[in-house]
């Protein structure tokens, strides 16, 4: 554990409860792609089978348990409890697209070929782009919340943080993953364009709204 | 190399 690593979890537990407070407050996931979220529940589940029989630590699994759990929650808010909120209409980003190839990569590209370490690299790949039908939506409505965008800001913090996180194992423990290394620059990147508009716009005090 | 002893990251 170094801090880039920490502080890299710590925004990702930040971005979700900002998400679930934006819900909640809102009572409504307007804004939110359902089909990102279910990406999300996919990548933690196919990810994180080795709750079961593998222990890293106190902290890995409480943070594993609570992102698998936080994910489905999100689902049954979305799915359920503000269903009139969600407009399919708009979330139209055909997720077929990503699942297919990401499940080629991991044929391609694991480090063992047994159906764990298979799926935990599907999942890498699969969380490398599962932003990509809510970067989607927001592009066609050009505009969200405010607290729609922090939570955008602190899930591509998290993703950022980890860049630092692998420079400094790789210079410490000789550490290097080159899936997970290849997949989280492709995942940050993405997060280049809204970035750009996040600090321009909504840290200056204005609303995010795209030029159309 | 790659950590034998599994994922522990995130």
């Amino acid at each position: 554990m170094n801090i880039f690593r920490l502080l890299g979890d710590l925004s990702h537990l930040a971005s979700i409860l900002i998400l679930l407070q934006k819900i909640q407050s809102t009572r409504s996931c307007r804004g939110i792609s359902f089909k990102t979220q279910a990406l999300y529940a996919t990548v933690f589940i196919t990810r994180y089978l080795d709750l079961f029989y593998d222990w890293v630590s106190l902290y890995n699994f409480v943070m594993k348990i609570f992102f698998i759990a936080s994910s489905c929650y999100v689902l049954y808010l979305m799915k359920y409890k503000y269903r009139p909120t969600h407009d399919p209409s708009i979330d139209t980003f055909r997720v077929e697209y990503l699942l297919g190839p990401c499940a080629v990569l991991a044929l391609l590209f694991h480090y063992r070929f047994t159906l764990p370490e298979l799926l935990w690299s599907f999942s890498i790949f699969l969380e490398s782009v599962a932003i990509l039908p809510q970067l989607f939506m927001l592009q066609r409505t050009g505009e969200a919340e405010t607290i729609t965008t922090h939570y955008l800001a602190a899930l591509g913090a998290y993703r950022a943080l980890y860049i630092p996180n692998w420079i400094y194992r790789w210079f410490t423990e000789d550490m290097v993953d080159p899936i997970a290394v290849t997949a989280g620059i492709v995942q940050t990147a993405l997060y280049l364009d809204f970035f750009y508009v996040y600090f321009t716009k909504v840290l200056q005090g204005q609303k995010f709204e795209l030029p159309a | 190399a790659h950590d034998e002893h599994g994922h522990d990251e995130l």
